[in-house]
């Protein structure tokens, strides 16, 4: 099954 | 100050509506671009990036960078007040306590008036670097909403596949599967038929489909929606509105074997 990822490992606080 | 006047109010109404049930607390954060708003959901997997351009407005004046900080809760008890097409105007001091927000009906014969408390929110923003994405989709926004609402029946996720044939929603679910391929459109008389796929390469992604039709509440901001898809990157989905204000949505996919 596929995981769920979460945003901020794409996106980091600025 | 802050003092932005809006034609008709149901752009904002729309606009809460459609994030209110993502987030909750969030800045408006107001500069002399116009007014925008950045917030994540409580569990980390999609975003809300929200521009509300000064050309929106008429007028629009906003001298410094001011911090609206709102419950959305509260702001929808409030703008259920408005009417679709009245006159909204919001008003806010430099460091504002609260939000003035007027509502006039077109005519003129009634003008309400409301002030909203605000709150302290100390919000991280995201850097979104800019990506060339691999697909770009546009489509119906009541397409997209029929799609996703369809296989949300069956299944708690979507793949979607875009390749040089078409753009297809597949899912698996516990009573069978299911899929949508769409093709290219091209309707002359009405372009907001059309369905565009603009392809540098071809792409398969997984999402929830909970939040997808989610997303989909801000169908009725634009006729059309854009879905953006690279590998292995969170897919946004862009509404976009007159006077080159938009709302953005950003989605973690779901990545495995």
């Amino acid at each position: 099954t596929k995981k769920q990822q979460s945003l901020t490992s794409f996106f980091t606080p600025k | 100050m802050l003092e932005a006047r809006l034609e008709q109010a149901q752009l904002l109404k729309k606009v809460v509506d459609a994030i209110k049930d993502l987030v909750q607390d969030c800045n408006f954060d107001c500069n002399d671009s116009g007014i925008a708003l950045q917030a994540m959901d409580n569990s980390h997997v999609a975003l809300v990036s929200m521009m509300l351009k000064a050309e929106s407005f008429n007028p629009f004046r906003c001298d410094r960078n001011i911090a609206i900080g709102l419950n959305l809760v509260s702001l929808t008890k409030v703008l259920r007040a408005a009417q679709n097409e009245d006159i909204l105007t919001l008003k806010a001091e430099d460091a504002p306590d609260s939000l003035n927000l007027t509502f006039e009906s077109s005519d003129k014969d009634r003008i309400s008036e409301y002030d909203l408390k605000l709150m302290d929110i100390d919000q991280e923003h995201l850097g979104i670097p800019d990506t060339d994405y691999s697909a770009t989709i546009s489509m119906p926004s009541a397409e997209f909403k029929r799609i996703c609402t369809d296989l949300m029946a069956m299944s708690e996720s979507v793949t979607i596949e875009a390749g040089k044939d078409g753009i297809k929603f597949a899912c698996n679910g516990d009573i069978g599967n299911g899929s949508i391929t769409l093709r290219t459109v091209q309707d002359v008389e009405n372009k907001e038929n059309n369905i565009e796929i603009a392809l540098t390469e071809p792409v398969s992604l997984t999402f929830s489909l909970k939040y997808l039709v989610n997303f989909c509440k801000a169908q009725n901001l634009s006729k059309t929606v854009k879905l953006h898809i690279s590998n292995e990157v969170p897919l946004l989905v862009e509404y976009a509105m007159e006077g080159g204000s938009y709302l953005r949505f950003y989605l973690a996919p779901k990545i495995g074997d």
